[in-house]
């Protein structure tokens, strides 16, 4: 462990308490695109199911039940609690594209072809581009409330923060997976057009709005 | 030449 992950751990709790406080106390998920949240949870339980059978440590053990439990209870508030709230006629990505790409670059570029070594590598190359319902859902309506915003740059530097956690892992330990590595890029790049938004506006304290 | 990756990153 060293501090550009541990930090990018806890930016990545931060980002999923952020959600569910907009959720709870706007009692509205509007904003929010549940076709990225349920990519979530197939990213945490097809990665996580090394819980039965890999332990690493108390930390990381409680970390995946805490992101599989949270994310499956994000996609309950959105599905039931707070359904009236959810527009699909906004959130209309298609998830066939990302899924579909992720299922046959897993079956190619993995470490070892075994079926649990597969999902895992399903799980990167999913994770990568599971925000883009969100940021596509984002585009379409041009604006975000501010909190949900703060949830976004969460989740954002969280694998930003990787990448230094990466590079100081090639260094101290001799460790190189390039697999998540190439992929943390992709997700991270994913996130630039956004963070210019949020630097230059959100955190001067103006509305996040697109040019029309 | 390097061992694979152990996935113990979250």
């Amino acid at each position: 462990m060293n501090l550009f992950r541990l930090l990018g751990d806890l930016s990545h709790l931060a980002s999923i308490f952020i959600l569910i406080h907009k959720i709870q106390t706007t009692r509205s998920c509007r904003g929010i695109s549940f076709q990225t949240q349920a990519l979530y949870v197939t990213v945490f339980v097809a990665r996580y199911i090394d819980l039965f059978f890999r332990w690493i440590s108390l930390y990381n053990f409680f970390m995946k039940i805490f992101f599989i439990a949270s994310s499956v209870y994000i996609l309950y508030l959105m599905k039931y609690r707070y359904r009236p709230t959810h527009d699909p006629s906004i959130d209309t990505f298609k998830v066939e594209y990302l899924v579909g790409p992720a299922v046959v670059l897993s079956l190619i570029f993995n470490y070892k072809f075994e079926f649990t070594e597969i999902l895992w590598t399903f799980s990167i190359y999913l994770e990568a581009v599971a925000i883009l319902p969100q940021l596509f859902m984002l585009q379409r309506t041009g604006e975000a409330e501010t909190i949900t915003t703060h949830y976004l740059a969460a989740l954002g530097a969280y694998r930003a923060l990787y990448i230094p956690n990466w590079i100081y892992r090639y260094f101290t330990e001799d460790v190189v997976d390039p697999i998540a590595i190439v992929a943390g890029l992709v997700q991270t790049g994913l996130y630039l057009d956004f963070f210019y938004v949020y630097f230059t506006k959100v955190l001067q304290g103006q509305k996040f709005e697109l040019p029309a | 030449h390097r061992p694979p990756p152990k996935h113990d990153e979250l």
